[in-house]
Parts: C-alpha cells; sequence; structure tokens
C-alpha cells in the first residue's frame, strides 16, 4: 500500500475528531452542522485533495475502527458483552454517519454520478478490508464490526430524504453487488453476518417490495443463489453440524417470510433456487415450490373427484427467469436435441443421451443435475406447444408417442437408479400451483408410472392407491417396510 | 439413492471458518441504531415468563388500552421507534397534546377561560418528563402554533 | 429430518406482512414495537 508518510497519524488524528463530534452530547442528532467545519479540516490537511488519498483515508478509517473493536472485543478484563458492544458502536456508527454524510454532500446536490461512485468507493474498500482480514485471521475473524458498517450504513442512506430516494435504485444495486463479492463461498466466515444482512427487514423492503416494477428481484433472487449455492455441500449429506443447521434453521426463517409476504417472487425464480439446491433437501425445495400467486385460490387437492381438467389455470404458463435454452450445453448437444424433436433424428441421439448427462462414474456425483434440469423443462415446454399447435390439450392420450415422450421414456429406463432419482426430481420440481407445466409433468409422470416395465421405477414416482401400489411385491419385501410404508400412507390420507 | 458425497478439501475450510463463526453469532443489537435506554438485549428468562410478544402488541388497539403513565415511559423511554408512535397516536386519543417547544404532553384540566383562533388560557395538566410526574398548571396559555 | 416450520417464531398466519418486524434468521422472535425505528416528527426526539 506505500501509505504516504504521515497519512495514517492524519487520518487516526481526523477520524477521532470526528467520533468525537458526533457522540459529544451537544451536537445531539443532527451532526450535520459540524459536517460542513470537518470537510474544511479534511481539506486542510490536504485528504480531499486526489481520489487516491480519499481512497486511502477511508481504507485506513475502515481498519482503524475494525482494530478499534477488535481490541475491545478482545478485552478480557471486561467480558460483559451488553456493555463493550455498545462503545464498538460509537465508534463504527460514527465513521458510517462520515460516510453518509460525504456521500449525501458530494458534488453537487441533484448530480447523482459523484454520489454512488463515492458509495461505491467505499462499500468497495469495506468489502475489500473485509476480505483481508478474513483471509488473514481465519478462526480469529470478527463478523461484527463489518455487519454493523453494512447496516448502519443502508440505514442512513435508506432514510426518507429526496436526495437519497433519488439514488436509491443505485444504492441498492451496490449494495447487492458487494454482498456478491462477500458471498459465503468467498468469506464463510461472515456468512450468519452475511445472512442476516440481505434478510434485514429494510433491506427485504427496499428490494422486493418498494422498489417499483421488481427492479431488484433478480439481484435479489442472485443473492438467494449465492445462499443455497454454498450451503449445498453441507446439506447435501443429511448429518448437519450445529453451525450448519444454524444456516439452515436461519435460511428456513427467510423462505418462510418470502413465502408469506413475496410468494410471486419464489414462484418467478424458483427454478433457479431448485436448480441449487440438493436435490435430497426435500423440506426447503418443497417450502419454494409451495409458493403460488396470491390472487390465485387454490383448489383442495383432497377434493374426491378433483377434476384437474377443468381449472382454467391450468392453460396458463408459469413465467420463468432462467433462460433455460442458454443452460442446455454443449451446443452441438442443443442442436441434436432440438433437431430429435423436430423430426425423430438422429436416431443415435436417444442411446447418447445418458452419456450426454453423465460426467463421472463416481457414485452420488455422476451427472450433470443443471443439464437434467434444464432438459427437462425444455423438453416439457416443448411438448406443451408441440400439443397446443395440433390444437390439443395436454392429456394422458395427448402426450404420448412423441420426440418428446421418447425421451422421457428413454431416461426411465436407461438411467441408473441415481440418475432416475435426479430426473424424477427434475420433473418434480415443475408440479406447483396449477398451471400449464404442473399438468403437463403430473401426466406425464403417471404415464412413465404405467408404462414402466420394472417396479423399480414404478416404486420411484408414486405410492398412491389408485395405481394397486398395495400390491406390489416392493411393499411386502419387509415387514418393517411394510410398517413404514402404512403409517406414511396414514399420515397422507 | 444419490448417498453421501464427501466434503472437498475446499469445503472442509469453508466448514471451519464457519464453525468459528458460529461461536462468535451477530447479537440482535448489532443491526439496531443504538437505544439510549432499552437496546435490543434479548435475555433468558423463565421459560414460563411470556417468551413471544403478546398478540397484536404492536396495533394502537393495543396501545389504547395502556396506562397513561405506560404510555409516558415508552412515548420517552423508546424514541424514534414504532413504539413511541404508538404510544403519541394513544395519547392523543385520550385527549393528550404534544406542546413541540416544551416537548411535554398537555391536557386540559378544565374549560379553558379564553379559546381564540391562535390559544386558548385556562389549567392544564402537564407531564414533566424531568420530575416524572404529572403538574398542575394555572393560566397556562396553549398556543396553537406549537399545537404539535 | 429437517425442521418444524411452526417453531421457528413466525407468525405465519398474520394477515399482515411478516418482513418489516421480522427480527432476523437468528431471532425466535419478531421485533417489538421498540426495536423497530420510525420516522417520528424531529420534536419527539427529546434525549
Amino acid at each position: 500500500y506505500e501509505d504516504p508518510p504521515g497519512l495514517v497519524e492524519k487520518t487516526d488524528f481526523l477520524l477521532r475528531e470526528w467520533i468525537n463530534i458526533y457522540n459529544s452530547q451537544h451536537q445531539g442528532r443532527d451532526s450535520t452542522k459540524a459536517f460542513s467545519i470537518f470537510v474544511h479540516q479534511m481539506n486542510v490537511h490536504g485528504i480531499l485533495k486526489t481520489d487516491d488519498l480519499i481512497t486511502r483515508f477511508f481504507r485506513l478509517s475502515t481498519q482503524l475502527c475494525v482494530e478499534t473493536v477488535y481490541r475491545a472485543l478482545l478485552d478480557k478484563s471486561n467480558a460483559n458483552m451488553t456493555l463493550i458492544r455498545p462503545k464498538c458502536y460509537h465508534t463504527l456508527d460514527a465513521f458510517v454517519r462520515l460516510v453518509s454524510l460525504l456521500v449525501k454532500h458530494s458534488g453537487d446536490a441533484n448530480n447523482t454520478t459523484t454520489k454512488i461512485h463515492l458509495l461505491n468507493k467505499v462499500l468497495g474498500i469495506v468489502a475489500g478490508c473485509l476480505l483481508q482480514d478474513h483471509d488473514t485471521r481465519t478462526v480469529d475473524f470478527q463478523q461484527m464490526p463489518y455487519q454493523r458498517i453494512f447496516t448502519m450504513l443502508f440505514l442512513e442512506l435508506n432514510a426518507p430524504e429526496p436526495i437519497l430516494e433519488a439514488i436509491n435504485l443505485h444504492v441498492l444495486t451496490a449494495y447487492c453487488h458487494t454482498f456478491h463479492i462477500l458471498r459465503p463461498s468467498k468469506a464463510a466466515g461472515f456468512c450468519y453476518a452475511w445472512l442476516e444482512l440481505i434478510s434485514h427487514r429494510v433491506f427485504i423492503g427496499r428490494m422486493l417490495a418498494t422498489t417499483p416494477q421488481q427492479k431488484c428481484w433478480s439481484l435479489y433472487a442472485q443473492l438467494l443463489v449465492d445462499l443455497f449455492r454454498y450451503l449445498a455441500p453441507f446439506l447435501r449429506n443429511a448429518e448437519l453440524a450445529k453451525p450448519v443447521t444454524m444456516l439452515y434453521k436461519g435460511t428456513l426463517r427467510v423462505l418462510l417470510v418470502l413465502l408469506h409476504d413475496f410468494p410471486e417472487f419464489l414462484c418467478d425464480y424458483y427454478y433457479g433456487f431448485c436448480d441449487v439446491i440438493p436435490p435430497n433437501c426435500i423440506q426447503m425445495r418443497n417450502l419454494i415450490l409451495s409458493a403460488f400467486p396470491r390472487t390465485m385460490r387454490l383448489p383442495d387437492p383432497f377434493i374426491p373427484n378433483l377434476k384437474v381438467d377443468m381449472l382454467p389455470e391450468i392453460s396458463y404458463a408459469p413465467r420463468i427467469n432462467t433462460n433455460i435454452s442458454l443452460t442446455i450445453s454443449p451446443a452441438q448437444f442443443k442442436k441434436d436435441l432440438d433437431s430429435y424433436l423436430k423430426a425423430r433424428a438422429p436416431v443415435t441421439f436417444l442411446s447418447e443421451l445418458r452419456s450426454n448427462l453423465q460426467i463421472s462414474n463416481e457414485p452420488g456425483v455422476r451427472y450433470n443435475i443443471s443439464l437434467m434440469n434444464a432438459l427437462v423443462l425444455y423438453v416439457g415446454t416443448q411438448a406443451i406447444a408441440y400439443i397446443r399447435n395440433k390444437g390439443l390439450t395436454p392429456s394422458m392420450s395427448t402426450i404420448a408417442h412423441s420426440a418428446h415422450m421418447d425421451i422421457f421414456q428413454n431416461l426411465t429406463v436407461d438411467l441408473d437408479t441415481e440418475g432416475r432419482y435426479l430426473f424424477f426430481n427434475a420433473m418434480a420440481n415443475q408440479l406447483r400451483y396449477p398451471n400449464s407445466h404442473t399438468h403437463y409433468f403430473s401426466c406425464t409422470f403417471l404415464y412413465l408410472f404405467a408404462e414402466a416395465n420394472t417396479e423399480v421405477i414404478q416404486e420411484q414416482i408414486t405410492r398412491n392407491p389408485t395405481y394397486k401400489f398395495w400390491q406390489h411385491q416392493f411393499v411386502h419385501c419387509a415387514p418393517e417396510i411394510e410398517k413404514l410404508f402404512e403409517s406414511v400412507a396414514r399420515s397422507c390420507f | 439413492p444419490l448417498g453421501a458425497v464427501p466434503l472437498q478439501k475446499e469445503h472442509q475450510q469453508q466448514f471451519q471458518l464457519m464453525e468459528a463463526a458460529y461461536y462468535h453469532m451477530p447479537h440482535p443489537s448489532d443491526t439496531e441504531r443504538i437505544r439510549t435506554y432499552l437496546p435490543r438485549n434479548p435475555c433468558n428468562t423463565p421459560s414460563y415468563y411470556i417468551q413471544a410478544p403478546l398478540f397484536n402488541s404492536d396495533t394502537p388497539e393495543f396501545y389504547q388500552r395502556l396506562g397513561t403513565e405506560t404510555l409516558f415511559f415508552v412515548f420517552y423511554y423508546m424514541e424514534g421507534t414504532k413504539a413511541q408512535y404508538l404510544a403519541a397516536k394513544a395519547l392523543k386519543k385520550q385527549s393528550w397534546r404534544f406542546h413541540t417547544k416544551y416537548m411535554m404532553w398537555f391536557q386540559r384540566h378544565e374549560e379553558p377561560k379564553i379559546i381564540n383562533e391562535e390559544y386558548e388560557q385556562g389549567t392544564y395538566i402537564y407531564f414533566d418528563y424531568e420530575k416524572w410526574g404529572q403538574r398542575k398548571k394555572e393560566g397556562f396559555t396553549f398556543e396553537y402554533k406549537y399545537l404539535e | 429430518l429437517g425442521q418444524d416450520l411452526t417453531a421457528l417464531g413466525l407468525n405465519l398466519n398474520s394477515p399482515e406482512n411478516l418482513y418489516p418486524s421480522f427480527g432476523g434468521p437468528w431471532a425466535d422472535h419478531p421485533c417489538r414495537p421498540q426495536d423497530v425505528d420510525f420516522h417520528v416528527p424531529p420534536e419527539y426526539l427529546i434525549n
């Protein structure tokens, strides 16, 4: 860094000055008055002379504040955390206040560019300091100072003021970029603070509720994908260690709030979420798949003779915010797929299908799950269009004997148990609130069951009694298995 | 059917860092503005105490059923929060008026002797937040423009 | 396996939105009114 001689001392001096001003009683709540005097002092000390010096000032200030917090937190003589923390807050909040005033007053009043430029600079600096600290201290890293800086700065920049309203979308975007940079897979030691930051009530409110035209939804979805990606390897194996259980519970809480308040958000981005959540993570996936638009009145699934075909919603396609065809690769495979769907050629397509999906021979990680998911949804949507073009609607008879069904039947028969599990999961991910995908894939599931030539396939699809499930041998293969099926069945029906 | 997948080296390192962080979980007050009197500091109480906020305890109806003294407590000790706002609303429902210059709540003690566009003069009860008690003030002139 | 979703401290039957008083991923209870910032008239800020 080679800071110019004396800059550290100068920064330290100025920062202390400001912290004293900010916390002095007679200032009361409004430190704006002192701010202009302080900026003059910064000028006198040459801090604002160049962009580089400003950058150094913020970096050094961040580090000085963080060091102060580390010293306080590690001060063994005073173990009372409820006394130590407020002291830390006074230091951190003062620094945040300075940053927010500088952002608000940089450039002239209605020039948003300089404000956003400065904000991005500061967020970048704090993130950089965090990552460096995280990599240096590793297991001794403390989340609190950084969480506090990000939270308080966000609250400051989201106060109901006209200047701030004008730059709010930029503030949210800058924050999302910063949180993406600091995602748990990059800073695992910051993961709890990170989850709390992205689920803070003011952050959720701004991202998902008040910003018009859902402009921030895709940004927020990206953050959730970051979280699921990080959790995936730990959730993949069912035994959860305490740290993972804590993060998992926290994630469920956030998902429940989203399910309750923003079900349309989960509906729109379900595909991307389910694509990165381990298939065996049934509870979390079901939370996302159970979301349905608030305007929809769901039919009671337990009505004995529910006529799904009569529901008007089953002809509407759900909104999907992922471009599925882009995720099918390599390009040659996509080309072959399209040509097979069009003309059932090349004939070798079906026999090569499994090798396109298989990436290794190691059990548990044999298949490219994303490709499997994309293939299933892509073929399914093509099938629905194909049936509609013929003026028909999906039903047990219209979905049969088509190139699409060839592919699904091939996958059912040709894949091993692991592959079939992933394939059926990819289909099960489409069974949601009444819509054309739910309808098509539920028909397809039942068709595959009826056409299945081995019981192992049937067992993996459904246990519904109307398919004489209880007469199959695998139900009676052992007394405890029989008992298990009976207790599960009793709880369902 | 997927079976377990051993964690890769990278994930083991991540787990180590996560585990260390697990022993420094964020504290509820970390994400709140500094509260002068009642910070968000949950403390463990016996399980037979009420653990969750009372039903509807964040609604105006709930606050209107609180005693006046309690409302004053909430107003002065929970400033800048929704609780202060709800307490102010409830006090107004009980005919208290907040005087922005004296920063005190006033209520008519009896029908004022003089009432005109700008003020009314009479005897008032006011709440002295420094001495923390209600007081009576004779002949007090209540200027409207200071009326919050 | 999995968590009891009804025991995570969220009132899933609430007709109101949950996020304005969401206490965070680690909290067993929602925020109390005295935890939630509110834009009150500046005269109310007496301390």
